[in-house]
């Protein structure tokens, strides 16, 4: 799976995420992905989020949506939001990992697994960054 | 003017002793790439829509990574894809699941939101859906690739889909 999350000079939030699944899926199985509000959410003002992992669980959890509901609701900072929503995940059983972004532009990302590839780039650091967790 | 952009690659059991030194830096060439595509739209006062699709374009015609070219192969020995956009500003969505002969799954999610007023279109609506929005079609075998096919096998050894540690998840 793959997925960016961008703040733009207007303020407005987006992500997207785009995937194959899972080798030897049957039966039509569909992850969190393309379920808005699952793998895939944004809402200006609280954050942009792409998820990757057990996507059964991030289902169950709405996990990009749950990133959102603790900025909104319970006013907490991306990071902290994308960790609790990440460690939720877990709590039921759930890996993976996600990016998020938040209203100032601030990438974050939090993992329950062990790797991930990331990327971000911004106009007040424009130098390309590069991780693999 | 203040923007900013992130991107994922996918997650998975990455043993960075597994990851060769080649391997590692045609990871980052690939996230790299995908970098400048939204960087381009971003640096131009472009919409965060049009960057994260842009980011994401390079990232499903690059082999490496688990969507478009690259992508997982299922039980039947096809590809279904899946893809979802979002957009902060208007809360308007679209997504497409199980598609097989979109080039870039992200440009028929983009469709949905775009020139239809449902979010989620899935299987062989969605991609008659994308043949009628004339977005490029390609030959299912394009998604293919020797490394995908070797996990299938091996996955119907013992029908664990963890079978590639670099990308365990979708």
């Amino acid at each position: 799976t793959v997925g960016a999350v961008a703040l733009d000079s207007d303020g407005h939030l987006a992500a997207a995420t785009s995937t194959g699944g899972l080798t030897g899926k049957q039966w039509g199985r569909i992850g969190d992905s393309p379920l808005i509000g699952a793998g895939t959410y944004a809402r200006d003002g609280d954050c942009a989020v792409s998820a990757t992992g057990t996507g059964e669980y991030f289902i169950r959890d709405s996990a990009a949506r749950q990133v959102c509901d603790r900025v909104r609701w319970n006013h907490e900072g991306i990071e902290q939001a994308a960790y609790d929503t990440i460690m939720s995940v877990g709590s039921i059983g759930g890996d993976g990992g996600l990016i998020a972004m938040g209203a100032d532009g601030k990438p974050a990302f939090a993992i329950n697994d062990l790797g991930m590839y990331r990327g971000t780039i911004s106009s007040d650091s424009p130098v390309i960054q590069t991780a693999i967790y | 003017k203040h923007w900013s952009l992130a991107i994922h690659g996918g997650a998975g059991v990455i043993d960075r002793g597994d990851l060769t030194r080649a391997k590692d830096a045609a990871y980052r060439a690939g996230l790299a790439e995908a970098l400048k595509a939204g960087q381009a739209v971003l640096d131009k006062g472009g919409s965060s829509l049009d960057a994260v699709e842009a980011a994401l374009k390079p990232l499903e015609d690059n082999p490496l990574f688990n969507a478009g070219k690259g992508a997982a192969i299922a039980a039947d020995g096809k590809t279904y894809l899946d893809a979802a956009i979002m957009d902060g500003g208007t809360m308007k969505a679209g997504a497409v699941a199980s598609i097989t002969r979109t080039k870039n799954p992200i440009m028929a999610a983009r469709a949905v939101m775009d020139k239809t007023r449902h979010v989620f279109l899935a299987g062989e609506g969605a991609d008659a859906f994308s043949l009628q929005q004339g977005l490029e079609q390609v030959d299912p075998s394009y998604f293919h690739t020797p490394e995908r096919e070797q996990m299938l096998v091996d996955w119907k050894k013992d029908h664990t889909a963890m079978i590639n540690p670099t990308h365990m998840y979708g």
